[in-house]
């Protein structure tokens, strides 16, 4: 399950930024995160900072490294440039005698959380909509998607406000959408639903049944156990 | 249990219904396997009323919601169901209209079935579909497939929609209960949502209940 990523205990000394001794241990720690991963599937090296400790069985390599998993490619349900994932991982390395020992990995998403809020526009989810190219095409799909959404559904909405509003609830539930699916463990598929225009409290308030989780249910008789017939 | 049972293929489940803009899954959720016993226990399939409950059940809340194990209780004391054609769902709580008279089912009595999975399978493959609650994570945006929701984000603890098991089965080796939801044809596949099996997934198995009918 993804976990709020916190860095393990750093001891007394900063993190230092990257430096040239870091990227062999660095390349290292990107092998071993990939290993088994067909080409085209591997994660890529972001930032790395980390520290080295000497030791009498040589060096001792702390890294803290965001490594950029590929972007996803069903095209269902991977509308977004936005989707790819960042791991933000801490590595233990181990040098001895010009030999690289993996000891310790510990990798998590970073948090991409996306809040609701009534005044965030599409631009504004996306604020280098203008300037770059991949954001823009999104822009594009997801206004295209969003038309024939409406067009499914009937949905029409009081003002031209209210249809952007609802088009940035939509464009956030694509990504809402997306996230869940890559960590649904089944074949579901999610994506674009009938709901897709609704944020999840509006979802919550309108379809769903607060009182099952917060009324203690009426104690019923158990049923019988089936006999074998 | 068989390996496989679904009551869709048996005639014991009528078509997808639309709670609309209303929290009335619970009523759904009950309706849904009154009619499956009834159909087991007379052979007619009735499509029952929602809107009754959602009216004359004082106990629950209408479309804030509400619990099988009240709407039970309101059924026998009511004194039945009237059919979705005489009693019809309007989305929204109107005063009680009920007349016993018009009442085409009853209901004598209901129970809590277990919480092993295994042994609600035995249960609705002999007795016939089952009201349960489930987390609902996810559902805004399920299309098709099997949900395996991880447990952290789908707990057992925070159950909030109401729905009916229909069946269950395995595809590709993956096993899944068969789900009849109140959110129309036009979600899912075509209405019904198909959840793992066998993991307690999203709290499947804390609050299956049933009525009876002698």
């Amino acid at each position: 399950a993804p976990v709020p990523f916190k860095p393990r205990a750093a001891g007394a000394r900063a993190w230092e930024p990257s430096s040239p001794e870091l990227l062999a241990p660095a390349r290292f720690a990107l092998d071993e995160y990939n290993r088994g991963r067909a080409a085209g599937s591997r994660a890529v090296l972001g930032t790395v900072r980390g520290r080295v400790r000497r030791t009498a069985q040589g060096s001792l390599y702390s890294l803290e490294a965001t490594l950029e998993e590929p972007p996803c490619k069903d095209p269902l349900v991977c509308l977004l440039p936005v989707s790819k994932k960042t791991m933000l991982c801490t590595f233990e390395i181990l040098n001895e005698l010009g030999k690289h020992i993996l000891l310790r990995r510990d990798c998590g998403p970073v948090d991409t959380k996306v809040t609701d809020n009534r005044n965030e526009s599409v631009s504004s989810f996306l604020p280098q909509l203008n300037s770059d190219p991949l954001q823009q095409d999104f822009s594009m799909k997801i206004t295209s998607v969003f038309k024939d959404f409406v067009a499914t559904y009937n949905r029409t909405y009081e003002s031209e406000e209210e249809a952007q509003w609802r088009l940035s609830v939509f464009a956030r539930n694509m990504v809402r959408a997306q996230k869940i699916q890559a960590l649904d463990r089944g074949t579901a598929q999610y994506g674009v639903t009938k709901f897709s225009d609704l944020t999840e409290e509006e979802f919550h308030t309108i379809y769903l049944n607060p009182l099952l989780r917060e009324e203690p249910s009426k104690k019923m008789r158990l049923a019988k156990s089936l006999t074998d017939p | 249990a068989p390996p496989e049972w679904d009551w869709r293929k048996k005639g014991a489940v009528t078509e997808v219904k639309d709670q609309g803009m209303c929290g009335s899954c619970w009523a759904f959720s009950v309706t849904g396997n009154v009619e499956g016993q009834w159909f087991l226990n007379r052979g007619t399939l009735l499509s029952l009323s929602e809107q009754e409950l959602l009216d004359c059940d004082k106990v629950d809340k209408a479309c804030l919601g509400g619990l099988p194990s009240n709407a039970y209780t309101a059924i026998e004391k009511l004194g039945g169901l009237e059919t979705e054609d005489d009693y019809s769902y309007q989305g929204h709580v109107q005063a009680c209209s009920f007349s016993a008279q018009m009442a085409k089912v009853y209901i004598n009595d209901s129970v809590e079935l277990s919480q092993n999975e295994q042994k609600l399978a035995a249960w609705l493959a002999q007795k016939g579909p089952i009201s349960v609650a489930i987390n609902a994570f996810g559902m805004q945006f399920y299309r098709h497939g099997i949900a395996h929701p991880l447990r952290p984000l789908c707990s057992p603890w925070l159950i909030d929609h109401a729905v009916l098991l229909v069946g269950y089965g395995n595809r590709s080796n993956i096993p899944f209960w068969a789900i009849k939801n109140s959110w129309g044809s036009d979600w899912g596949e075509e209405g019904y949502y198909y959840l793992h099996r066998g993991s307690g997934a999203c709290g499947v198995n804390t609050m299956a209940s049933s009525a009876v009918v002698n």
